[in-house]
């Protein structure tokens, strides 16, 4: 939408309404988690700024286009509509983005079928001219977020938009996530020059490696190669299908000394969350006995050449792949990170360590990787409404969880993956509260695109909610599964207790499972969470008690200082400050909140001071008018005296 | 593979609905399907 007076500040206020569904609050974080990721858009609790995002259960999905500057602007996230991509769809709305095929040019890019709209309906295919909308500059977007799909809003069964490239019909109405263009038309409309949570990316496809750097004080060097020796003999970015690119870091323990260390570092990078996450892929072609550390090198004016710290050792033996880690880290200061590799024994004369694809981010790592072999053939040749599962995972918190996944779509539902999660228990597992309360189960398909900032991955959540029953049973859906679920033998010969699945039957067509990065090497990769979200069934602090970011409730400071009127007290440059209560039409004024004032007050004020001018002037016009009165009737008896003398 | 004593539960009522189904199925007649005006938009419609 054209006109700065619909931008948003780069971040904006929200407030979480009590109407929301746990599940739906959970996933609205994770997509504001997305905008930080990949755009300077940051998400923050509304603490009392004169404009902000009100999400709320509604009875569907909707927003306003842009900041209408209405103070409570409403976006409603209602039933259905907790998908991460149906909240960014909503999200850039109200940062100002119309629909894709309501561009000025879209005609030239797809066909309108106007005899298949549902009557009534055709108001939804208007376009905006460029005079109300902008394209930005960047070319239509068949893989937009922001495009209707092929058959929306149709009559029967044909589809409402025809692309002109054929190849793109079942492209458009993509729901997985932001495509490259909605993220570049997002960064001019708001001047983005970087992710807010974003680090660093190296594919090293560039010989400049992304400014990494040899370490100090190490015996051998990681080498920027195409292919290696014992493995691998390619890199994990390309595989190997692009000639003349397709480049890897390898440190070849074959032909190191024992006791030999190699020390890859990134370039600096500056936190400041204080927390990070390091995914990389590492093919281990190397001794059993070598170990590549993780370690992260700090600065401070203490150590301007920087202390390392030891994050992370990765051990295990050799495996002819490409395995996909994640390592989490805590730096506060500037740091870089370190891959060293260590030749600890003899080994094999060929063959080492090797990196791929490194990114670096201000997120938390997922928990679990359930990776999928051959995973084409496991699409085409499993039957029908058949799952298979992935292992049994148990989250910090004690639950043990896993995916069930339906390669060849549940009955019903062909052409499709369906996806469920499942508690897990095993005899004699103790310390769990059943039904399990409020955890959110996240199975995300992930796009293996090397670059974490132009992933679309799919992603559907679930929550345990303690109080829901099964259909048609008065028993709790997330009970103990020793009770509500089936015993089950795992692949070594174990037993455990599997509950009932929640899920999707439609979690992503095998066509687009089939594009992109969804399927690299022939593997799918599944990155598997359960995350407690009990917090989130409390209510959201409105900015009456909620002190603004900055300013702490010190008690010190506070102690002597009575805020009335259930105002409370805040830190603020080192000050008490009162921050007084706020209703829709009264508010507390005062340093101590002792005031109230309304808009019934502000409005007879208003009167009362109308009134006063106005008799003000009407005393002010009467004087003036008798003082003339007087003047002219003085001098009109004046001039009959002279013009007697003067006829005299 | 094993069946599970409950039935499982989908999510989406075991259909694949967009944004603009959700709305239409709530009988909310919005503006290209998820937009909101506001009166002053309105009135210019």
């Amino acid at each position: 939408i054209i006109g700065d007076q619909y931008r948003w500040p780069k971040t904006i206020p929200y407030y979480m309404e009590d109407d929301l569904e746990i599940n739906a609050k959970g996933v609205i974080l994770k997509a504001f988690e997305q905008y930080r990721l990949k755009t300077c858009i940051d998400f923050k609790p509304w603490s009392g700024e004169e404009n902000y995002i009100s999400i709320f259960k509604g009875s569907g999905c909707f927003s306003s286009v842009g900041n209408r500057k209405v103070g409570k602007q409403r976006l409603s996230i209602g039933k259905n509509c907790d998908r991460i991509a149906t909240i960014e769809h909503e999200f850039l709305h109200a940062l100002g983005f119309w629909h894709e095929q309501s561009r000025a040019d879209r005609d030239d890019y797809v066909e309108i079928m106007w005899d298949r709209i549902s009557e009534g309906k055709e108001h939804n295919f208007n376009t905006y001219d460029d005079t109300t909308s902008s394209s930005l500059g960047v070319p239509y977007d068949y893989g937009s977020m922001m495009h209707y799909s092929k058959n929306a809003f149709r009559n029967g069964t044909e589809p409402t938009i025809v692309t002109k490239i054929p190849a793109f019909s079942d492209v458009i109405g993509q729901r997985m996530e932001f495509s490259d263009s909605d993220l570049l038309k997002l960064h001019r409309l708001y001047n983005c020059t970087k992710g807010s949570t974003f680090l660093d990316s190296c594919d090293f496809e560039r010989e400049n490696i992304c400014g990494m750097i040899q370490g100090p004080g190490d015996k051998a060097d990681w080498i920027r190669v195409s292919t290696a020796a014992g493995g691998p003999s390619t890199d994990y970015s390309n595989m190997g299908k692009c000639t003349g690119s397709g480049y890897f870091m390898h440190f070849n323990t074959g032909t190191a000394n024992t006791g030999d260390t190699a020390l890859l570092e990134s370039r600096l990078v500056y936190p400041k969350r204080g927390y990070q996450c390091l995914q990389f892929f590492y093919y281990n072609s190397a001794g059993p006995s070598d170990t590549l550390k993780i370690y992260v090198r700090e600065y401070d004016s203490a150590n301007l050449s920087g202390t390392l710290r030891l994050i992370k050792t990765i051990d295990g033996s050799p495996q002819e792949l490409w395995q996909l880690h994640h390592v989490s880290l805590d730096a506060k200061k500037k740091f870089r990170v370190v891959f060293q590799g260590a030749k600890e024994g003899s080994g094999p004369s060929t063959g080492g360590m090797s990196l791929d694809d490194i990114n670096l981010s201000e997120t938390t790592c997922p928990e679990f990787v359930w990776r999928v072999k051959n995973f084409s053939d496991v699409m085409d040749k499993t039957p029908a409404d058949t799952p298979i599962f992935s292992p049994p995972f148990t989250s910090k918190e004690g639950y043990t969880f896993q995916m069930g996944l339906y390669p060849s779509g549940k009955a019903d539902y062909p052409g499709e993956l369906s996806a469920y999660a499942h508690l897990v228990a095993r005899e004699g597992d103790t310390g769990q509260t059943w039904p399990c309360p409020w955890k959110q189960i996240t199975m995300m398909l992930m796009d293996q695109h090397p670059h974490i900032q132009k992933r679309m991955s799919n992603q559907r959540s679930v929550t345990t909610d303690p109080n829901m029953t099964a259909t048609d049973s008065n028993q709790f859906f997330w009970d103990d599964p020793r009770k509500v679920g089936v015993e089950v033998t795992d692949t070594d010969g174990s037993k455990y207790f599997r509950g009932p699945g929640a899920g999707t039957p439609v979690y992503l067509t095998h066509l687009r499972a089939k594009s992109r990065d969804f399927i690299k090497g022939g593997d799918a990769i599944f990155l598997l969470t359960m995350e407690d979200v009990s917090h989130l069934t409390g209510v959201q602090p409105p900015p009456s008690v909620s002190p603004a970011p900055g300013t702490t409730a010190a008690p010190g400071v506070c102690s002597n200082v009575e805020c009335l009127n259930n105002g409370v007290c805040v830190v603020d440059g080192g000050m008490p400050e009162c921050r007084c209560d706020v209703g829709d039409d009264w508010w507390y004024y005062g340093n101590r909140c002792q005031n109230k004032g309304s808009i019934k007050d502000k409005t007879t004020l208003a009167l009362a001071s109308s009134l006063s001018v106005l008799a003000a002037m009407l005393i002010i016009t009467l004087v003036t008018v008798i003082c003339l009165k007087k003047k002219y009737k003085k001098r009109a008896n004046d001039d009959g005296v002279i013009m007697r003398n003067t006829g005299a | 593979s094993p069946r599970a004593k409950l039935p499982d539960y989908d999510v989406d009522g075991g259909r694949d609905l967009d944004i603009f189904d959700i709305n239409e199925e709530a009988g909310l007649n919005l503006v290209e399907g998820d937009i909101v005006l506001d009166e002053t938009q309105t009135r210019n419609s």
